[in-house]
């Protein structure tokens, strides 16, 4: 999965 | 966003703000690890470089700005405003112990291997350890000062609620950021027994004190 690459958290 | 996340981040800032407003107002960083605020400005600086090459939100942009410019501000106060009243003789972690190790393990240990994702891992493995030259401190002098422990209680509770945040991303989003996780249960276990002395001394109106 390559969502975790835009870290949308802080 | 769910609940946790948003009380994870506000109790984050709320820690922030606490330790930013004890040594406006007490004109003193006495007690406060200077080392341990200069890894949370290195944490803030390498893991929000992504400022410059992603949007997420308004709300995920400004809390960036608002904890960078105020652990700026905290490592201003500290070496800089009120550098007389810094406690440099009992903040003596060796720092390198942690940064060199934790630079290793995220070249070898990412998800991307490219420099902003290795700096963000970066980040994530070194905010898990950040705290270490405060509590090192604390154990060293025997005592805090009960907003010192309003502040450790706070920085603590917001990995904690991040990591019902993670779960509940897990069952509702399919979101799974490994990495993330397991720096965020070590980062949340350093705090277990700080959080035991905290219930059980501070919140019934005792100073924080170790057993000599």
């Amino acid at each position: 999965s390559q969502k975790v690459f835009k870290h949308d958290e802080l | 966003m769910n609940i946790f996340r948003l009380t994870g981040d506000l109790s984050h800032l709320a820690a922030i703000i606490i330790l930013l407003l004890k040594i406006w107002k007490t004109r003193s960083c006495a007690g406060i690890s200077g080392k341990s605020q200069l890894l949370f400005a290195l944490v803030f600086t390498t893991r929000y470089l992504d400022l410059f090459t992603s949007f997420i939100s308004l709300y995920n942009t400004s809390m960036k700005l608002i904890y960078v410019a105020c652990s700026y501000a905290t490592v201003y106060l500290i070496y800089m405003k009120f550098k007389a009243t810094y406690d440099g003789n009992h903040d003596t972690f060796r720092v390198e112990f942690l940064v060199v190790p934790v630079g290793g393990l995220s070249f070898l240990v990412n998800h991307d291997f490219s420099p902003l994702e290795i700096l963000w891992t970066f980040s994530i493995y070194l905010e898990s350890v950040a705290i270490l030259p405060q509590l090192f401190m604390i154990s060293k002098t025997g005592e805090a000062e009960t907003i010192t422990t309003h502040y450790l209680f706070f920085l603590g509770l917001y990995r904690a609620l991040y990591l019902i945040n993670w779960i509940w991303r897990y069952y509702f989003e399919g979101f799974f950021d490994l990495i993330a996780v397991v720096a965020g249960v070590v980062q949340t276990i350093l705090y277990c027994d700080f959080f035991y002395l905290y219930v059980t001394k501070v919140l019934k109106g005792k100073k924080l004190s170790l057993p000599a």
